[in-house]
């Protein structure tokens, strides 16, 4: 596993951050959002997928109510794909069961989707060699957050209450911040350590968060993170093999 | 709070400020004088909770205005969260989907 992995960095790969306004469908752009990076490093095609035909095409009723990412990979399955964004544009609302798949040509699809391990090494590995990855987290946090490193603890992040959808795009280390909690608490300057975090893509727009992306503690199940880390797999033909992008 | 030596929320008159600052970034307004105040109330507990996780946070995390500040947690969860999955289980079998390559 590399010290460090971001998929930001690569072009083509990360597609730009959405807001999901006031419909529910984290659970649709995260899932859209690991298929186009998929196809960005699988083909070196950069797509974006209609997160619409997610909301429409979904078999459990109003998208914008919520959803999970498991149904957003089993409706791409069943429509044998997805339209662009550009053809079946994000409108923010659901029309259930006015699915217009068939109205449109699909510019990606998948084989098959899978949910791995809750274990962060081997999430990081997969992460480092695949590609992003959805995770469902604890959201309560992030009302407040602005940016920076959460190191939450499991008493007020609990691991057990996800309920926010969002894209796992890479993984680093950066120093802690010397002596905040003691200049709080009036003990003893701590040595600087440094502290491994995730980097993931939100879709609460640009404005959020550092540019619409935040990190969380990396080692800790941070806000449960590793509950649910569900994947689409995308298969090259033999015949389109070619040299993958690594994550930078 | 003070207690600490430090202000954990500004005083009252610099609160309206902030939040005044809050309405114009985020382009809030606020049907009538009993919203406001409301809005404004939660707003504080907003400062005051953002500052409690400043400090109890074991990273680099900095918390404070966002576009949520004037929503209750309550609100929060239910305009941005999708239904817990605590507990559901996955029906789904790990191997779906077709085996031809790259077809539609």
């Amino acid at each position: 596993v590399p010290s460090t992995c971001d998929w930001r960095k690569a072009a083509g790969i990360i597609s730009p951050v959405k807001n999901q306004e006031s419909c529910k469908c984290c659970w649709a752009i995260a899932a859209a959002g690991n298929i186009e990076s998929l196809w960005g490093i699988k083909f070196r095609k950069s797509v974006e997928v209609s997160v619409q035909e997610l909301l429409d095409c979904n078999r459990c009723g109003d998208g914008c109510k919520g959803g999970y990412i498991w149904d957003a990979f089993i409706t791409v399955l069943n429509n044998s794909g997805l339209a662009s964004e550009t053809d079946y544009p994000f409108r923010g609302n659901s029309r259930t069961h006015k699915c217009q798949a068939k109205k449109y040509r699909n510019v990606a699809w998948i084989q098959d989707f899978i949910m791995l391990p809750d274990c962060e090494q081997g999430i990081a590995r997969y992460l480092a060699t695949q590609g992003p990855i959805t995770v469902t987290i604890n959201m309560t946090l992030l009302q407040h957050y602005q940016k920076g490193v959460i190191k939450a603890t499991h008493t007020n992040c609990d691991p057990q209450r996800v309920d926010h959808s969002v894209l796992l795009v890479g993984f680093a280390k950066c120093k802690s911040v010397e002596g905040r909690r003691a200049a709080s608490s009036q003990s003893r300057p701590r040595p600087r350590h440094s502290i491994p975090y995730w980097i993931l893509k939100n879709s609460w727009g640009a404005n959020w968060g550092e540019e619409g992306y935040f990190r969380l503690h990396r080692g800790s199940n941070a806000c449960g993170i590793t509950k649910y880390p569900i994947t689409a797999r995308v298969h090259i033909p033999a015949k389109k093999q070619q040299q993958l992008v690594s994550c930078p | 709070d003070s207690r600490r030596g430090q202000d954990p929320s500004p005083q009252p008159l610099k609160l309206k400020e902030v939040f005044t600052l809050f309405q114009i970034q985020y382009n809030r307004s606020y049907s009538n004088p009993a919203e406001y105040a409301r809005r404004l109330d939660i707003f504080a507990r907003n400062l005051a909770q953002a500052q409690r996780l400043q400090e109890e946070d074991l990273g680099t995390a900095e918390f404070g205005v966002t576009p949520f500040s004037d929503l209750t947690e309550e609100e929060f969860g239910q305009l941005y969260g999708h239904q817990s999955v605590a507990g559901r289980a996955l029906n789904v079998d790990r191997k779906v989907g077709s085996d031809e390559w790259g077809q539609t």
